[in-house]
């Protein structure tokens, strides 16, 4: 039978700055065909295809409906895999290599983690799984 | 391929939308 694919609304103007990326205009609808938990999702939309921040699309049906998994405030242990320099004042700032907590893992590939005390956003693309905590 | 994702790290959402999830 034919695939149902997951209809989204676009809530804000997106423009590519890649050429497997695609622009994205406020009210359009696209039909998502894979989701990658780092926050880029392959979408078709009309006669074009490529890939869309999650962040700037909403589901179609029920759009109050939360999809984002529920925070973990013990956390799971990750390692990051490239630096990041913190851009907004809610994002956190680290280097290659450093452990820290996932506590937050939201659908548009920002992640809450948590580093002694500090939290913020940092690029789930730039994090992997570094075992089981005791 | 075109399956690949962009290896940078998506655009943080909106600022309209980043207020509603506070």
């Amino acid at each position: 039978g034919p695939i149902i694919l997951d209809s989204y609304r676009v809530i804000a103007d997106f423009t590519k700055t890649s050429k497997h990326e695609i622009n994205l205009h406020t009210g359009d609808l696209v039909e998502i065909v894979e989701k990658n938990q780092n926050g880029w999702w392959f979408c078709q939309c009309e006669f074009k295809r490529g890939w869309v921040p999650a962040s700037y699309l909403e589901p179609l049906d029920n759009p109050e409906e939360a999809e984002e998994a529920e925070p973990n405030y013990e956390g799971e242990l990750y390692m990051t895999t490239d630096v990041y320099k913190a851009e907004q004042e809610d994002e956190i700032s680290l280097e290659v290599g450093e452990t820290i907590e996932v506590i937050h893992k939201l659908l548009d590939g920002w992640w809450v983690v948590r580093k002694g005390e500090e939290t913020g956003h940092f690029p789930s693309m730039f994090l992997q799984r570094a075992g089981n905590k005791e | 391929s075109i399956k690949k994702p962009p290896q940078n790290p998506p655009p943080r959402p909106p600022p309209e939308m980043r207020k509603k999830r506070v």
